[in-house]
């Protein structure tokens, strides 16, 4: 893969978005994926619909939780994503709302990416931003610059927040893995995580995941 | 020997008349040696080990609360009000004491304090004429004061806002822990999650079900291999 590569320069990246005090992560994570293949696709930025997920996606727990992949497969079934404009973000549940005349974008299916993260970087350099989920230790404190917490406090088998890896680069000769939250521009560097790039760091390579359109 | 269990709270057992008089004498020597202004009241007991020797040997951990009462109030009440903000200033000690009781007398073998809060450990090298845990606590409430009006935080009412300030307390040492054991480049600290517990933050904005489901089996993606 390149030495550096950045999704938020070429443009396949929407603005932070806020999940307010709601687990959906999972939903800002999938459609912050959809939305930069969307527009490698079609070549069009929209943003989308996580409301649509947190109401409709009957398998997942909507603010209680759920997994990225169960997400791709209600995509599907549902015929796809409004725009974050019709179907807007309330951050609690609601009765499912969705109309198929709506639709902005859909998906065809969905692929797990590998764990080795040269294959994560290659992957996501060619292919674009990637849904993954990783152990949030630290980041209820975290403020800014490369987070590189010690394994045994941020152990990769204790995964329980999804966000979208949008980068990778290097930092004065530290690499790292940039990432885009859900917590507002108000947290971290405005709103975006850096986290350390090699080593496995809390489990991010350990469920990384992609629509296909 | 008899072990008791590790952590005692004093409203837990009120008619443990013997566990009481001696609390009651480690917090007379405290504040017959500490040099403060304040009287200091034992807030609760930890680590407590009573041996049979000579005497009754009393090993155990008391914390200690700054109250509103003075030394140099010509009478000292017995029930002082603790100083609002006492759980932030929790004063720790460590005491060995030897106790008659067919004498009626005590005597203390050893203490030491630590004035850094809950989570701390007493060491050995620190004594009671220790540095004062009221500019910590400044620099706190003016952390705090600054993270109410950045982030827009509302509090009901006053208790619930001196409840925030004791998890944003607690967590301002947690960030700097963290912070210490980083490996990075990250800075940790103050954020708009400060006054939440941990228990809080998981369950309004973390999402359990990832580790506890299995994801959905999905094909493999290719990995590029043009350069």
């Amino acid at each position: 893969p390149p030495a550096q590569w950045d999704w938020r320069e070429h443009g396949a990246v929407t603005e932070v978005k806020n999940q307010g005090m709601c687990g959906s992560c999972w939903a800002f994570s999938v459609t912050g994926n959809i939305e930069g293949q969307w527009f490698l696709k079609k070549g069009s930025l929209l943003s989308l619909s996580e409301q649509e997920l947190v109401d409709c996606d009957g398998v997942d727990m909507a603010c209680g939780g759920g997994l990225p992949s169960n997400a791709y497969e209600a995509i599907e079934k549902l015929g796809g994503l409004e725009s974050e404009q019709d179907y807007s973000y309330l951050g609690h549940k609601e009765p499912c709302s969705f109309s198929t005349n709506k639709v902005s974008a859909y998906i065809n299916s969905s692929v797990e990416i590998p764990k080795d993260e040269t294959q994560i970087a290659a992957w996501l350099a060619k292919n674009g931003p990637i849904s993954i989920a990783l152990n949030a230790f630290a980041m209820q404190f975290y403020r800014k610059g490369i987070s590189y917490p010690f394994r045994i406090l941020c152990n990769p088998w204790m995964i329980d927040h999804a966000v979208l890896l949008v980068g990778y680069g290097d930092r004065d000769g530290k690499p790292f893995w940039a990432i885009k939250n859900s917590w507002g521009t108000d947290w971290g560097e405005e709103g975006y995580y850096y986290l350390h790039r090699g080593t496995g760091s809390c489990g991010m390579n350990t469920m990384c995941s992609s629509a296909v359109i | 020997v008899s072990a008791l269990p590790p952590v005692r709270w004093l409203q837990e057992d009120p008619e443990d008349i013997e566990l009481k008089t001696v609390l009651r004498l480690a917090e007379r020597e405290y504040n017959r040696v500490s040099g403060r202004e304040d009287v200091y009241r034992a807030l609760r007991l930890r680590d407590l080990r009573r041996q049979l020797v000579s005497g009754i040997r009393y090993d155990f951990t008391v914390f200690l609360g700054r109250t509103l009462c003075k030394k140099e109030d010509e009478e000292v009440p017995d029930n002082c009000s603790l100083h609002s903000l006492a759980s932030l200033m929790e004063i720790q000690c460590r005491y060995s004491m030897l106790v008659f009781p067919w004498v009626n007398e005590t005597k203390v073998l050893d203490h030491r304090c630590s004035e850094e809060g809950v989570s701390a450990e007493p060491s050995s090298d620190q004594d009671v004429d220790s540095v004062k845990p009221e500019d910590e606590l400044l620099e706190t409430l003016s952390l705090f004061k600054d993270f109410v009006t950045t982030y827009n935080k509302k509090y009901k009412d006053d208790e619930e806002a001196l409840m925030r300030l004791q998890i944003f307390s607690q967590n301002f040492k947690k960030a700097k822990e963290i912070q210490e054991k980083d490996q990075g480049t990250a800075e940790y600290g103050v954020t708009k999650f400060s006054d939440l517990t941990e228990e809080e933050f998981r369950t309004l904005y973390l999402n359990p079900l990832l580790s506890s489901q299995p994801s959905r089996p999905m094909k493999m993606a290719l990995a590029p291999t043009d350069p």
